[in-house]
């Protein structure tokens, strides 16, 4: 129990091993090192190149200032090939505040080409451009299309 | 007489929240912003 | 039989595969699911033995990879931690998959599993303390909670419903077990856990407050294990970085979260050394974000009118526990209702003392009288007399001074010795914070006793609790300045003409700098 234990480490003997055992692990304190979220992929032997070669994304791709002058064929590339990264949320922020708007089921970004024809509660409809990612990487024009609520992230 | 607090590397006039860039109560200097990514969430559907 | 070399063969096998998949750059979630999917099918996850078993062998196997790797020491963190990190994503993939099996409720279900894996690395860490003693090396433990913090935030919207008692389950079982004083070689690993950014925070910014009770559990480990090392000024290394790691965390609590030390000033208070000056102002000093505190030095300032004063401050403390024993607290409660009998108050100063006979607790708590009772008894006793005091103020408002409370804490002043007399008016003291009811009630009756003081000692001894709370570095608390500005201001007391203020050279010369600062 909690109260014998601090009996134990009170009394000398304990108090004496605890402080040892305290001394001993300062070899070992964490560091902010320790902490840092984990590294998904970490290759084993990493090939040296030229230090002008970036081994990691410089620190200027956590600045969301950047994203703000990527062009949007960036911005598509950085959501899909780098996904799970604080890189991919700030392509997604940048998007979103470029008007386009992630569907859930096609798992992909839409843009309103022109005022929709139709508004409710559950859809908008009318003609958007989408973004093709697994075929021709390239920009697509729909119409007709409905764009329900419920698949809007 | 304790220690003057405003030495162990935080910065107590921020007017953010500190907890967000605390690193470790054993470091000297728990400003350094570069060592950790900000707080941000990625919707499950972004996962394409 | 899950000791069989083959079974733990096989068992290491599937961990390597794992590690392999989570390694690959081109993995995703669906290859991770489909890896989950074998692992079912092999009857890994099903039996209680066979899964325990395998979550211990992932645990061992990736502590050890990182020992092998870091002993070659060209492997960097981040490769040294490869197995660590996959098994702390494989952890919370399989908690994110886990369902019920009789299909009844997938989150209880979740728990329990993720409870159950989290126990299993406890064992693992036990083992490894109680084997390698001094050579037991806390960091790989402290990656694999740190990566399994990170994951979990990472999944937090998929685990939204069950995050808050993820959070919980590692505060109450897992960082509450693994707290300095059962394992001191994971002492600055745990501190470092229990002040992680996605852990502390998240735990003390659940809605209503729900998570403040299991920090404030862990908490109040650390300061009971600091306890025995701070007692003694002079400190090693290790005390003095774990003392700053301290202070550290509790200025970082000071700053985000003040609400949480105001409303569990007591317990912190009770547990801290009367000799750590300086951090229990820190916590003392901590006032609600919203209140606007008058300056103390703004000359007539009225407290008396300040409209917080009148508000009572929540204490989340059990303060009343400690009066329990021996019925303490009925015969207060009997006395301050019918002010008898006569004898309650003489009778008092035996009941703060720890039984004669009990060396041990005397030694441990390093005085012969039982701090957490005296401190109990003081709040105690002021809350009732604060209550009395609003009720009958309707009829004009009597004086603090001949009412039952006062008979009590003006007995003890006469009773106690300089050691008791000391811890009382320390008590009286850690009431005085930010503007509130107590505040001002703690600090009429110090002001009161002062002045009432038959011996000079008393007063004496009044000044030193109060100075000696002024003196060290800040932080001080509003209701400390406020007091000590009184004492030494209102001619009422005629500080200054009593021969203590000039005992010595040096006590002259720091009355007159303290009393100019102020």
């Amino acid at each position: 129990s909690y109260e014998a234990a601090e009996e134990k480490f009170l009394g000398k003997e304990d108090g004496f091993h605890i402080q040892q055992m305290l001394d001993a692990s300062l070899q070992y304190v964490p560091e902010s090192l320790d902490a840092e979220r984990p590294k998904h992929y970490v290759p084993r032997n990493p090939y040296h190149t030229s230090s002008y070669y970036p081994q990691t994304p410089p620190p200027i791709f956590d600045n969301p200032a950047l994203f703000e002058k990527f062009d949007i064929d960036t911005l598509f590339f950085i959501f899909y090939y780098q996904q799970g990264t604080y890189q991919q949320y700030l392509a997604a922020r940048e998007l979103k505040k470029q008007s386009w708007r992630f569907h859930k089921k096609y798992l992909t970004w839409f843009q309103r080409h022109e005022e929709p024809k139709a508004i409710t509660d559950e859809y908008e409809q009318g003609t958007y451009i989408y973004f093709d990612y697994e075929g021709a990487w390239c920009q697509r024009k729909k119409t007709e299309f409905r764009f329900e609520y419920r698949f809007l992230e | 007489l304790g220690s003057d607090l405003t030495t162990l590397g935080l910065n107590l006039n921020s007017p953010d929240a500190l907890y967000a860039t605390f690193t470790s109560p054993w470091s000297e200097n728990n400003q350094a912003v570069g060592l950790i990514e900000p707080e941000y969430h990625l919707p499950s559907c972004y996962n394409v | 039989d899950v000791e069989n070399p083959g079974l733990r063969e096989q068992l290491t096998s599937f961990f390597a595969e794992w590690v392999r998949v989570y390694q690959h750059p081109t993995s995703n979630e669906k290859i991770y699911a489909t890896f989950i999917m074998q692992l079912q099918q092999q009857g890994v996850l099903k039996g209680e033995e066979i899964s325990s078993m395998f979550f211990r062998v992932c645990t061992e196997m990736s502590v050890e990879h990182y020992l092998k790797q870091k002993a070659a020491s060209h492997a960097t963190p981040a490769v040294a931690y490869q197995a660590i990190d996959a098994f702390s994503k494989l952890i919370v993939l399989l908690v994110k998959y886990h369902s019920d099996p009789d299909g009844v409720n997938n989150n209880v279900a979740k728990i329990n599993y993720l409870t159950k894996i989290l126990s299993i690395i406890v064992l693992v860490l036990a083992q490894a303390h109680e084997q390698r003693r001094q050579q037991f090396n806390q960091k790989p433990f402290f990656r694999l909670f740190s990566s399994l913090l990170n994951d979990l935030n990472s999944y937090e919207q998929q685990l939204q419903p069950i995050y808050f008692q993820i959070l919980t389950a590692l505060s109450n079982n897992t960082f509450h077990t693994l707290q300095p004083l059962f394992f001191p070689g994971f002492t600055f690993a745990w501190l470092s856990l229990i002040s992680h950014r996605l852990f502390m925070p998240k735990l003390l910014l659940a809605e209503n407050q729900k998570g403040w009770p299991a920090f404030h559990k862990l908490l109040i480990c650390l300061f009971r294990f600091l306890v025995p090392f701070l007692r003694n000024v002079e400190m090693r290394d290790t005390t003095r970085l774990l003392y700053k790691g301290t202070l550290r965390v509790l200025l970082v609590l000071l700053h985000d979260f003040p609400e949480f030390l105001c409303d569990y000033h007591f317990s912190f208070c009770d547990v801290i050394p009367s000799s750590c000056i300086q951090l229990r102002n820190l916590i003392l000093s901590a006032f609600p974000r919203n209140m606007r505190l008058p300056d103390p030095f703004t000359p007539n300032l009225k407290v008396d009118l300040l409209p917080e004063i009148s508000q009572s401050p929540r204490v989340l403390s059990d303060y009343a526990s400690a009066l329990i024993a021996n019925n303490l607290k009925n015969d207060i409660d009997n006395y301050l209702k019918t002010r008898s009998p006569i004898s309650f108050p003489l009778d008092l100063r035996n009941k703060l003392m720890i039984d004669p006979n009990n060396q041990s607790e005397i030694t441990s708590t390093g005085s012969k009288y039982n701090v957490s009772v005296i401190n109990a008894l003081v709040l105690y006793v002021g809350i009732q007399a604060i209550g009395q005091l609003h009720n009958k103020s309707a009829q004009g408002t009597p004086p603090v001074t001949h009412s039952a409370p006062m008979d009590i804490f003006q007995q003890l002043l006469i009773d106690l010795d300089s050691e008791g007399r000391y811890l009382f008016l320390s008590a009286i003291a850690n009431q005085l914070r930010y503007p509130n009811s107590h505040t001002h009630y703690f600090s009429c009756i110090l002001l009161y006793l002062f002045a009432e003081g038959s011996q000079e000692v008393i007063k004496e001894q009044v000044t030193r609790v109060l100075l000696e709370r002024l003196i060290v570095n800040r932080p001080h608390p509003w209701g400390l300045l406020i007091t000590f500005i009184e004492l030494i201001k209102n001619p009422r007391y005629n500080f200054w003409s009593h021969s203590f203020t000039r005992c010595a050279t040096d006590i002259e010369r720091l009355f007159d700098s303290v009393s100019r600062s102020i």
